[in-house]
């Protein structure tokens, strides 16, 4: 089962991950005796990159319109901070006791906590990105609920004019959002699903065209097709919503859910 | 231990760098 549920947040963080938990396994095999190297230099280059890192996710918070966002990234902006001053701490620390044991324990609190802090950071902007592909999603239920209402071929026209750019941007979305993911199982369901609604729209559209045409004939089967052109939007309504379910999980629900 | 954390500041360096760079991307 992979710890990160996205290949992008997996590329960023699993590096960092490991040689965090390899050096903590390092520290409590040496335990105390080692003199601990001057870190200055890197501490502040860290430091320098941590500053600027806040820098552009306040300015980002500032420009957002994602309530969520605002309110959970100041969080996690405040934990790669302090974790960056344990880290300046614990180097100045050093400088004066190379063998400081505090100094040591405040240099593991510190990687850590900027592993869990751009962590946190980063799943808090990966979710305002699902939050981006569901509104999307969420848009097309809006044209696909108004399909019942289609009596004329020039309204069905214009119905075709605005689901179409909408359903060819919830397709790009939900494409490049499965191919990111690490949890084999949901990006099945993705690839499925999407494919069911890409099927189904022109059969959509068809069945109301037909529902159109008996309906100005006054021919027979009005109630039929009808029932048809309900059903196949029934369908790409559920897959949708299918959709926007799955887009909301991480690999973190399965293990609960497991 | 001095390489090890060396090394490991270098990367956390490069990973803040990284999630500087996927908010700027995401945001534009």
């Amino acid at each position: 089962m992979p710890v990160f549920h996205t290949k992008t947040i997996e590329g960023i963080l699993e590096p960092v991950a490991q040689q965090v938990e390899r050096l903590v396994i390092l520290h409590e095999e040496a335990e105390d005796g080692n003199a601990m190297p001057d870190l200055e230099r890197p501490v502040q280059a860290v430091s320098s990159a941590v500053t600027n890192l806040i820098k552009v996710g306040k300015e980002t918070i500032n420009s957002s319109e994602d309530a969520i966002l605002k309110q959970d990234m100041p969080v996690a902006l405040h934990r790669v901070e302090n974790a960056s001053k344990l880290l300046v701490e614990a180097s100045s620390m050093l400088k004066a006791d190379p063998y400081s044991g505090p100094a040591r324990k405040k240099l593991i609190e510190g990687a850590r906590g900027i592993l869990q802090g751009t962590s946190a950071l980063l799943l808090c902007f990966d979710e305002s990105e699902v939050r981006k592909i569901i509104r999307e999603c969420r848009k097309v239920l809006d044209y696909l609920a108004v399909a019942e209402v289609i009596e004329t071929m020039e309204d069905l026209v214009q119905f075709v004019k605005d689901l179409s750019p909408c359903l060819t941007k919830l397709s790009r979305d939900v494409d490049a959002r499965e191919k990111d993911l690490t949890h084999q199982f949901h990006r099945e369901i993705l690839v499925r699903c999407l494919e069911q609604v890409k099927t189904l729209a022109p059969i959509l559209i068809c069945s109301m065209k037909m529902l159109i045409q008996i309906m100005v004939k006054r021919g027979k089967g009005e109630a039929e097709a009808a029932a048809n052109r309900n059903y196949v939007e029934q369908r790409m309504t559920d897959e949708i919503n299918e959709i926007i379910r799955v887009l909301q999980l991480t690999t973190y629900d399965e293990d609960e859910w497991d | 231990l001095r390489v090890g954390w060396e090394h490991l500041l270098t990367s956390i360096n490069r990973n803040i760098n990284e999630v500087e760079n996927q908010i700027l991307t995401r945001d534009s």
